[in-house]
């Protein structure tokens, strides 16, 4: 395509297809649209970041990102929508040039960039990143198991060739580090937003303790706000609660990490669909998934600005 | 390229708790090579599994003898794979 304009987001699309329209993306729209390389891949693929931003300095900033777990296909496609819609929207929508004129928005569109390589040309069902494990004959790591916090606890394995292997340690996997790396360098995010598929669920932390968050309330309140203008476009239901009441213990995560980082707003999204086709979802349920996904992230965005803390 | 000829994705809804650990104990047997796209989580809630053809007679088997409820979600993920390919492939060739 010339231009993003003529972008197909109504069909899945190549690593190189995405990061050309990242590319794009940021040549249209010079004065709201910047990419940042966060580091790279284990097999040197670049972790781009794309971020939003109507001025300031080191504003409160939102994080989403999307394809940590690389078959996942319907959250990267989400994902690239996301970021038209943030381009189309701001200076139409009240609420979206509300919140990016107070705040930035941080997108990472292909959070695990070999692994969805991986999936477009060796095997379309691979999760985890793509660097061997010594000593064994199998490779890669879960992504979502490797984060500092409850590390190594149950709910993650030490097996490399489980597919919720944890890593040889905490932040061994460059995908993560990096993002790491830039969340304490950044030190102003206030919300972190995760995106998986699929069950159609929206979680908060925990998931490697019972104990609940010290924001529990708030962010169970919020979470069906969330899904409730989600569900008002389709009817998609989903289920929202802490990871481990809501689906089971996970160790190493994501959004523990960052909401012990002091990221009060940490949410897990997991998309489309109910259990017809798993991953291997349609292509025309792609832009369905991302109109009401993204009526959830603006109820969230949309309480992040308003409750500055 | 890995391909998934006759691989089934079965939807397993566990009764109770002993059904739950039945089939949490699948998990650990590796030469089975389950790929569990929805995990084990609790009584009444879906459980989804890739099964290898290799494997689906041995799995069918074990879980008819225990009782345990399942229905097949994907008949054939390969088929499945090669529509999502061919779509792709399709939508790539259209003029922007």
């Amino acid at each position: 395509p010339r231009g993003t304009d003529s972008f197909d987001f109504s069909r899945y699309h190549t690593i190189d297809e995405i990061y050309s329209f990242q590319d794009m993306l940021v040549a249209e729209n010079p004065n709201l649209v910047s990419k940042i390389v966060i580091g790279h891949s284990y097999e040197g693929r670049s972790l781009n970041v794309l971020k939003f931003s109507t001025g300031g300095t080191s504003r409160p900033a939102i994080w989403i990102d999307t394809g940590i777990h690389s078959r996942e296909w319907v959250t990267q496609a989400s994902g690239t929508w996301f970021a038209k819609k943030i381009v189309t929207d701001y200076g139409r929508d009240p609420a979206l040039t509300n919140i990016l004129d107070k705040m930035d928005i941080f997108l990472e569109i292909v959070t695990n960039p070999d692994g969805y390589h991986f999936t477009h040309n060796n095997n379309r069902m691979w999760r985890k990143t793509r660097k061997p494990n010594p000593g064994s004959r199998c490779d890669g790591v879960d992504p979502n198991r490797n984060w500092d916090a409850g590390f190594g606890g149950p709910g993650a394995s030490g097996n490399p060739c489980s597919e919720t292997y944890r890593g040889p340690k905490a932040h061994s996997e460059s995908e993560v580090k990096s993002i790491v790396d830039f969340v304490k360098s950044h030190g102003n995010f206030k919300a972190f937003i995760s995106i998986h598929s699929y069950s159609q669920m929206l979680l908060y932390p925990y998931g490697y303790t019972r104990t609940p968050v010290r924001d529990r309330d708030e962010l169970h309140a919020l979470a069906k706000k969330a899904i409730t203008d989600l569900a008002s476009l389709y009817g998609t239901r989903y289920k929202y609660g802490s990871i481990i009441n809501t689906i089971y213990q996970a160790s190493g995560g994501t959004i523990d990490w960052t909401y012990n980082q002091g990221i009060k707003y940490s949410y897990t999204f997991e998309l489309r669909d109910t259990g017809r086709y798993g991953f291997v979802l349609p292509a025309n349920q792609i832009i369905p998934t991302a109109e009401e996904t993204w009526l959830a992230l603006m109820a969230i965005m949309n309480h992040t600005v308003r409750n500055p803390y | 390229k890995e391909t998934f000829d006759g691989h089934q994705v079965l939807r397993i809804i566990p009764r109770d708790e002993i059904q739950l650990s039945v089939i949490k104990a699948l998990e650990d047997i590796i030469e089975f090579e389950l790929d569990f796209w929805r995990g084990v989580t609790d009584v009444a809630v879906p459980v989804d599994v890739r099964v290898p053809f290799h494997s689906l007679q041995s799995i069918k088997i074990y879980l008819e003898t225990q009782d345990i409820e399942y229905s097949i979600m994907i008949e054939d993920l390969q088929v499945m794979l090669d529509e999502e390919r061919e779509e792709m492939e399709a939508a790539a060739r259209v003029p922007q």
